[in-house]
């Protein structure tokens, strides 16, 4: 464990719990994309299965089961309690075109072709890509709540600051995963124009909009 | 081996 990698779980941990308290708070998911909190429950799904086959510390099993519970909260407060204020009009994207390409790589590109290790590299992959249907959502709209950005900085700054702690690993204990490392370029990547608007307008106390 | 990240990181 380095600094890099408690921050980053704990920025990820801030951007699901802003998330939560923002819909339970103002009563409504008004701006979220259920569809990308979907893929976020599937990607904790997939890939928090060694719950079940391995102990690391306590700290790893309760932030694994926090996040799982989390996902799926969310889902509930999006599909269920609070579905009336679910903006599915502008929820388009389309999400098989990132499950099946990334589901097909995973069994393309992994460590080891056994079940639990291709359900992992699919999570991987999924991970990177499944901030899409919100950031779509966010340029159709035109705009997002300033809560809303918060919870995408954090979620964005989340692996940013993973990719630190993986050269901090290949540093000091020679460690490296290529297909973590290449997903979350790809991750921190689709971010990049989002934290441009969040440093410049957000931070700055304005809301952000994009031009029409 | 993959094995730490696989399971340690989140």
């Amino acid at each position: 464990m380095n600094v890099f990698r408690l921050t980053g779980d704990l920025s990820h941990l801030a951007a699901i719990i802003i998330l939560l308290l923002k819909i339970w708070k103002t009563r409504s998911c008004a701006g979220i994309s259920g569809k990308s909190q979907i893929l976020f429950a599937v990607v904790f799904t997939s890939r928090y299965l060694d719950l079940l086959t391995s102990f690391i510390s306590l700290y790893n099993t309760s932030m694994k089961v926090i996040y799982i519970g989390c996902a799926y909260a969310t889902l509930y407060f999006v599909y269920m309690k609070f579905k009336a204020t679910y903006d599915g009009n502008h929820d388009t994207f389309r999400v098989e075109f990132l499950l099946v390409p990334v589901g097909g790589l995973s069994f393309l590109v992994n460590h080891d072709f056994s079940p639990l290790e291709i359900l992992w590299t699919f999570s991987i992959y999924l991970e990177s890509v499944a901030i899409l249907p919100q950031l779509f959502m966010i340029s159709k709209t035109g705009e997002a709540e300033t809560i809303t950005t918060h919870y995408l900085f954090f979620l964005g700054l989340y692996r940013a600051l993973y990719l630190f702690n993986w050269i901090w690993r290949f540093y000091f204990e020679g460690f490296f995963d290529m297909i973590a490392i290449v997903a979350g370029l790809v991750q921190t990547i689709l971010y990049c124009d989002f934290f441009y608007l969040y440093i410049t307008k957000v931070l700055k106390g304005k809301k952000l909009s994009l031009p029409a | 081996s993959n094995e730490p990240l696989r399971h340690d990181e989140l």
